[in-house]
């Protein structure tokens, strides 16, 4: 099933 | 202290009711510059961010850092008891308990006042890095808000497409499929109609509707909305206000199969 990317890591990794 | 006063609470009643149902606390960031505010869903789906600049007031005084901690459901408790045309002013101390909201009908010499309480919210601040988008689309924020409850009726999700053709926004549902295709469109006498798509590359992206119709409440704000993709990255929602102040959405895409 399609996963949803976790926003709170992108923008803390990013 | 700050103190900002809107010429109409139109401005900010709209914000703050299309973000309280995404968010629930968050803080209210004002130094002289304006008033910012980031927060994330509990879910980790999106993320609103909203920047107020001092020139959106007349007058706007804030002489040092102030974090306002705002309870949006108390807060919309309050800004319902505004006229959408009064004149709203925010006032707090510099290390303030309650937020001070004056709300003036000028005509009819009404002031009415509020104190609302505030809260300590601790939150992290997340750094939103500039990206080059693959594909931008500026078009009329109330044909997205169309599109967005239109697929809705088929599908929980979403595919937006952005080719040279134009922008497909696509969903596949258990009683069948729908989708909507806008070409460029330029119309000279109504700059409002206008949908452009600057591309650098094709790409499509699969979203949940429910926060997209979701961050549609923002309609009010703008006559036109801006769309930002790029692969695996999250979308870009952009309401754009007068000089230079916005409110933006971040949505996660829905990756793999």
């Amino acid at each position: 099933a399609p996963f949803q990317l976790d926003l709170y890591n992108y923008f803390l990794t990013s | 202290m700050l103190e900002a006063r809107l010429d109409t609470a139109n401005l900010f009643k709209s914000a703050v009711d299309a973000i309280k149902d995404l968010v629930q606390d968050c803080n209210f960031d004002c130094n002289d510059s304006g008033i910012a505010l980031q927060a994330m869903d509990n879910s980790h789906v999106a993320l609103v961010s909203m920047m107020l600049k001092a020139e959106a007031f007349s007058p706007f005084r804030c002489d040092r850092n102030i974090a306002l901690g705002v309870n949006l459901t108390s807060l919309t408790k309050v800004l319902r008891a505004a006229g959408r045309d009064d004149t709203l002013t925010l006032k707090a101390e510099d290390a303030p308990d309650v937020l001070n909201l004056v709300f003036e009908a000028t005509a009819q010499d009404r002031i009415s006042e509020y104190d609302l309480k505030l809260m300590d919210i601790d939150q992290e601040h997340l750094g939103i890095p500039d990206t080059e988008y693959a594909a931008t689309i500026s078009m009329p924020s109330a044909e997205f808000k169309r599109i967005t409850t239109d697929l809705m009726a088929m599908s929980e999700s979403v595919t937006i497409e952005a080719t040279k053709d134009g922008v497909k926004f696509s969903s596949t549902g258990d009683i069948g499929n729908g989708s909507i295709t806008l070409r460029q469109h330029t119309p000279v006498d109504k700059p409002n109609e206008t949908v452009e798509i600057e591309l650098s590359e094709p790409v499509a992206l699969t979203f949940s509707l429910k926060y997209l119709t979701n961050f549609c409440k923002a309609q009010p704000l703008s006559n036109q909305v801006k769309l930002c993709l790029s692969a695996e990255v999250p979308l870009m929602v952009e309401y754009g206000l007068e000089g230079g102040s916005y409110l933006r959405f971040y949505l996660a895409p829905k990756i793999g199969d």
